[in-house]
């Protein structure tokens, strides 16, 4: 089994 | 005021079809720079960042920076009306809720206008840090558009892993495994046809091959892709726009539990 990560993991919000 | 011509109008369709099925509602924002959007979709893995530079447009007004938030399946929806050959002009005056898209034939012999509804859309934009990438790949679109369509029809996810000998694109699922290695390859006819692979050291990264497969509707924009990979960051998929910017894909790793 995997786990998706997110995008906001790495990006944070300007 | 905002008023955007741009002579090439189908590169406006092909980037709503690229995104269109990815992200429900985004904010296009206007500014000097250009025409960009920065999304999520729903499920926060995927993001994508366009920029139509201003310099592309045959004539580009923006008095000031201006968000407006569409629904991409409306947008869509109104740009299939254009012809592959007019001349689409996007339109919106100051603290308007609407936002006007006009398309002319190529020998104006046919003009037409649609009106839009904007919405208003909360969006995060979010901050992409300059990356060193491990790796960059850059092969010709329709191919890796046919691997990953390949591979779908094997498993769910694609571990993409690049080494000196090349870039290797690999899958299982219930009825088998399946790998498609790519070598460098830059003695061919076109420049197009060329697969480089510019490698700092090796990488081996997870990704779920439906977000793959949806950044391949890109592939009309572009005869070539370039794929950016490095530890514990988002993969890049990038399809450049020519003369004008770009389209980026950028989509975060599975990690085996």
């Amino acid at each position: 089994d995997s786990k998706q990560y997110t995008i906001t993991k790495f990006f944070s919000k300007i | 005021m905002l008023e955007l011509r741009l002579v090439q109008g189908s590169l406006l369709k092909k980037v709503l079809e690229a995104i269109k099925d990815l992200v429900n509602d985004a904010n296009f924002d206007c500014s000097a720079t250009g025409f960009s959007l920065q999304a999520m979709d729903s499920s926060h893995v995927a993001l994508v960042a366009l920029l139509l530079r201003s310099e592309g447009f045959e004539h580009y007004r923006c008095d000031r920076n201006l968000s407006m938030g569409m629904n991409l399946n409306n947008m869509s929806k109104m740009l299939k009306c254009a012809g592959n050959d007019d001349i689409i002009t996007i339109k919106a005056d100051d603290g308007s809720d609407t936002v006007t898209f006009m398309f002319e034939s190529p020998n104006q012999d046919k003009i037409a206008d649609f009106e839009m509804k904007l919405m208003d859309i909360d969006s995060e934009h979010l901050g992409i840090p300059e990356a060193e990438y491990q790796a960059i790949v850059r092969m010709p679109s329709s191919e890796f558009a046919r691997i990953c369509k390949d591979l779908s029809s094997i498993g769910d996810t694609v571990v993409i892993s690049v080494t000196k000998e090349g870039v290797k694109f690999s899958t299982r699922g219930d009825i088998g495994t399946a790998n498609v290695v790519c070598r460098q390859n830059t003695t061919v006819d076109k420049p197009e046809e060329a697969t480089v692979i510019e490698m700092q050291e090796p990488v081996s990264l997870t990704f779920a091959l439906r977000y793959m497969n949806s950044f391949t509707k890109a592939t009309p924009l572009s005869g070539t892709v370039t794929i950016s990979l490095s530890s514990d960051l988002p993969i890049v998929v990038e399809y450049k726009i020519a003369e004008m910017g770009y389209i980026r894909f950028y989509l975060a790793p599975k990690i085996e539990d």
